[in-house]
């Protein structure tokens, strides 16, 4: 499934 | 947080410690190239802007904030600091070639939606600009056919830090399903343009030789 990108990489 | 993108990070970190180093204690900025480094600005404003209304972690924030002041402390130390031991002729790479790709790359693959479009455009933009980042700085190497030693380090350190996120997404990914394709096939080039570079590292550098590249 498709879920909201997280961005916690620098 | 993973071991691999922890490592990953602190090479990261010290690689740009490594750099700053160079030029202050040589008082130049030999064979660094100011396109490179000012293309890192770039990257890094453009993703790490989020600082302002993004919260991940305290680590999170610190390193941004650490990668933003640091790399522009690094243009100030080229651009004005230590100018007059910059030497444009050799640092040719045409920085429109790197930027307009990587412009148009992002309006056509990012992840916006209706609620974030600036932002992931932003985002999107400064992954593609990263992979080819260190482009002026490999062509200046290329032309000058060698480097000190300090420089091969801070480029080793740097490509370490793109080597490692590799391992990073594979864990990520058997772990917690994550896996983000605009980060890891541009990672991935990232990675690759490297590959000449560590040969090099290698089979010399790490032996106690000098940085040549072959004739």
């Amino acid at each position: 499934e498709q879920h909201k990108h997280v961005k916690d990489e620098l | 947080m993973n071991i691999f993108r922890f490592l990953g990070d602190l090479s990261h970190l010290t690689s740009i410690l490594i750099l700053i180093h160079k030029i202050q204690t040589s008082r130049s900025c030999r064979g660094i190239s100011y396109k490179t480094q000012l293309l890192y600005v770039i990257v890094f404003v453009s993703r790490y802007l989020d600082l302002v209304w993004t919260y991940v972690s305290l680590y999170n924030s610190l390193m941004k904030l650490f990668f933003i002041s640091s790399s522009s402390y690094i243009l100030y130390l080229i651009k004005i600091r230590f100018r007059p031991t910059l030497d444009p002729s050799i640092d040719t790479f045409s920085l429109p070639y790197l930027i307009i790709p990587a412009a148009i790359l992002s309006l056509i693959f990012n992840y916006a939606d209706e609620k974030a479009w600036l932002s992931e455009v932003l985002w999107s933009f400064s992954i593609y600009l990263e992979s080819v980042a260190i482009l002026p700085q490999l062509f200046l190497l290329q032309r000058t056919g060698e480097a000190e030693t300090i420089t091969t380090h801070y480029l080793f350190a740097l490509g370490a830090y793109r080597a490692l996120y590799i391992p990073n997404w594979i864990y990520r990914y058997a772990t917690e399903s994550f896996v983000d394709p605009i980060a890891i096939i541009s990672g991935l080039i990232q990675t690759a343009l490297y590959a000449d570079f560590f040969y090099i590292y290698f089979t010399k550098v790490i032996r106690g030789q000098k940085f040549e590249l072959p004739a």
